[in-house]
């Protein structure tokens, strides 16, 4: 994972070759060879925080350090893999994201830079990729970078602030402490709200199969 | 389908590539 050169699907999912379950998110940056779109970074975001709330507080939370540890299954779940080196303690070198045991706002920030990431992929460095608000939003809240820009951080808490619409009441985000608060703020960039699950399902399963064919197209071409 | 189409503009130094990049 994270090495040069031409994209071979298989360490992920320890299935070289035969048929895969599921691919690494950094797999399928590598493979199309271009950022996800929007609509797949809300459905990753919200599916990673669906599975990471199902495993609830049994599990040591820990941070995302790269796309690789972001797993899109066949059925359209996504999972989190522990990073190398989380099995033992963290590395004295491992830096700010390296630390494994982290609270549950630490780890939606490590995802939100990730998923950012995912959306920044391959762009030059003096480049930036013009995002639809609600989504900057997002990922500026679970980023925790809203405060960062010393620009009117309270604007989105504050319920008083001339937010009087109804489309600006629901893009209203208060501050992420949970990876329900990422749930329910993607499930409410959809015109129903309930068909959240469905919908981030299904994104996420077409991201997989999508994946998978070119996979097999290209293997074929080679 | 399944192309990613999004525009591109200068990294500004208050955007959010600065603020995710000062992060990592």
């Amino acid at each position: 994972a994270g090495g040069e050169g031409p994209p071979e699907p298989g360490e992920a999912a320890g299935a070289a070759g035969g048929s895969r379950d599921a691919l690494s998110l950094e797999e399928i940056l590598r493979l199309y060879n271009q950022p996800i779109n929007e609509e797949q970074a809300w459905a990753v975001c919200y599916q990673c925080c669906g599975s990471l709330r199902a495993a609830g507080a049994g599990r040591q939370p820990r941070r995302v350090r790269s796309a690789a540890q972001i797993r899109v299954w066949r059925d359209g779940q996504v999972t989190l893999a522990p990073a190398a080196g989380d099995a033992g303690e963290p590395p004295a070198s491992a830096g700010k994201l390296g630390y494994s045991h982290c609270t549950e706002t630490e780890v939606i920030e490590s995802l939100g830079i990730i998923i950012y990431k995912a959306l920044d992929y391959g762009l030059k460095e003096n480049e930036e990729r013009e995002l639809s608000p609600p989504l900057e939003q997002l990922i500026d809240h679970m980023a925790n970078t809203v405060e960062a820009d010393g620009s009117n951080d309270e604007g989105y808490e504050a319920a008083d602030e001339g937010l009087e619409d109804e489309e600006d009441e629901k893009r209203k985000i208060s501050a992420i402490r949970s990876y329900r608060d990422v749930m329910k703020l993607c499930a409410a960039h959809l015109s129903t709200e309930s068909e959240a699950p469905n919908h981030y399902q299904a994104v996420c399963r077409a991201l997989f199969a999508e994946t998978m064919e070119l996979h097999t197209f290209l293997s074929k071409i080679k | 389908k399944g192309k990613s189409l999004y525009k591109i503009k200068p990294r500004h130094d208050s955007g959010i590539k600065a603020k995710i990049s000062m992060k990592t």
